[in-house]
């Protein structure tokens, strides 16, 4: 099946998203 | 009981839903299973990329933890543990760090698991960070030991995203021995 995934800099940059908070 | 954990509306939601755990042990006191069982508390679970960073930026880094505290981030579902069902045929990479990287590392080790960088189907079941007194120790653990390409393919996807020197010593270790020597490392 599909995998999700993310790499380092998509998951370093959402951590400043306002849902992260 | 485990927690309900769901991705919510407008969240990355990520491969697999996690627990962080936290144990911490009286130093001296020898490790039994029921000691062990205790000792360790989920603090959070997340089953998204905000939930989780919601949760981190909650709790201390490793390197502000005392000696014999550990974090152990395991897949909803798998106990950190070497009895658990996910766990009992599986082993560990272990790598020891000197004092003062760990928190750095073990954010680039969670990153590269919650993104699914190992690229190792269901393999993975959880990492652990260990604050010792004069080191601090990092793992990550799989479902089955006695498959090397699997355990190749973790070994060279950590040494790559912990950035390791090419002479970081790494061992495994099966969690049968960790039971036999009744010892994690």
């Amino acid at each position: 099946g599909t995998r999700i995934i993310y790499d380092r800099n998509f998951l370093l940059n959402m951590r400043n998203s306002p849902l992260s908070q | 009981e485990w927690p309900t954990v769901k991705c919510k509306q407008g969240e990355h939601q990520l491969q697999y839903s996690y627990c962080v755990w936290f144990s911490r042990r009286t130093p001296g006191n020898k490790a039994s299973s029921a000691n062990y069982e205790q000792n360790i508390k989920i603090i959070g679970s997340f089953a998204s990329v905000e939930q989780f960073w919601t949760l981190y930026s909650h709790i201390a880094r490793p390197c502000d933890l005392t000696s014999s505290s550990d974090y152990h981030l395991f897949k909803h579902g798998i106990k950190p543990m070497w009895e658990d069902e996910a766990n009992k045929k599986g082993g560990k990479w272990i790598v020891r760090l000197r004092k003062g990287l760990a928190s750095r590392l073990w954010e680039n080790l969670v990153i590269a698991m919650l993104g699914e960088q190992f690229m190792v189907g269901e393999e993975i079941c959880g990492a652990v960070v260990s604050v010792r007194f004069a080191e601090d120790i990092i793992s990550i653990w799989n479902r089955t030991a006695s498959d090397n390409s699997i355990n190749i393919r973790v070994r060279d996807t950590l040494q790559r995203v912990l950035n390791l020197p090419p002479n970081t010593i790494m061992e495994y270790k099966t969690h049968t021995d960790s039971l036999k020597d009744r010892s994690s490392f």
